[in-house]
């Protein structure tokens, strides 16, 4: 474990309260994409089926479960409790359109042929791209809540904090896994837009308009 | 250097 990891696992963590926070308190999930969540959640589950058999910290275990057990209340928020103030119109993005091509890269390019592992690559590329339906979203509606901004920044922060655990890790420890570390750029680059208008606009208090 | 496997990261 290294600062890099533990600030990038807590900006996760943050993202994630953010997001259940504004979600209770405005008792409303507009402006947020269900089909992001639903994406998030199948990133997590096919990822952390290890959780009984691979028994790392105690850290890393309580991390898994809460990243699972929250991925899935906030579907039951979104889709039962809430349902009524989900922005169906505005989150049309074709999920479709990367289960497809994600699924067969996971099965073309990974570490290893085996159930497990297979999941885990489709897991890691899933993720990097899992965001599309909630940026898409927000470009769709041209503006998104300030605390979703922050949801969002705080999201896409933790994986540009991952690249800084990775390079820590080849120089100290010789450690690199090329297929997380090309995906997680690929996500972070992903956020760049969203990061530049958070930076320009919502740091000084301005709300988060896309240009028309 | 070898290529492991980031398993014990989230």
């Amino acid at each position: 474990m290294n600062v890099f990891r533990l600030a990038g696992d807590l900006s996760h963590l943050l993202a994630i309260i953010i997001l259940l926070l504004k979600i209770w308190k405005t008792r409303s999930c507009a402006g947020i994409s269900g089909r992001s969540q639903i994406l998030f959640a199948l990133v997590y589950t096919t990822r952390y089926l290890d959780l009984f058999t691979n028994f790392i910290s105690l850290y890393n275990s309580v991390m898994k479960v809460f990243f699972i057990s929250t991925s899935c209340a906030t579907i039951y928020l979104m889709y039962v409790k809430f349902k009524a103030t989900y922005d169906h119109n505005h989150d049309t993005f074709r999920i479709g359109f990367l289960l497809i091509p994600v699924t067969i890269l996971g099965l073309l390019i990974n570490h290893d042929f085996t159930p497990l592992e297979v999941l885990w690559t489709f897991s890691i590329y899933l993720e990097s791209v899992a965001i599309l339906p909630q940026l898409f979203m927000v470009s769709k509606t041209g503006d998104a809540e300030t605390i979703t901004s922050h949801y969002l920044f705080c999201l896409g922060l933790y994986r540009a904090l991952y690249i800084f655990n990775w390079i820590y890790r080849y120089y100290f420890e010789g450690f690199y896994d090329l297929i997380a570390i090309v995906a997680g750029v690929v996500q972070t680059v992903l956020y760049c837009d969203f990061f530049y208008l958070y930076v320009t606009r919502v740091i000084k208090g301005k709300a988060l308009k896309l240009p028309a | 250097l070898v290529e492991q496997k980031s398993k014990d990261e989230l």
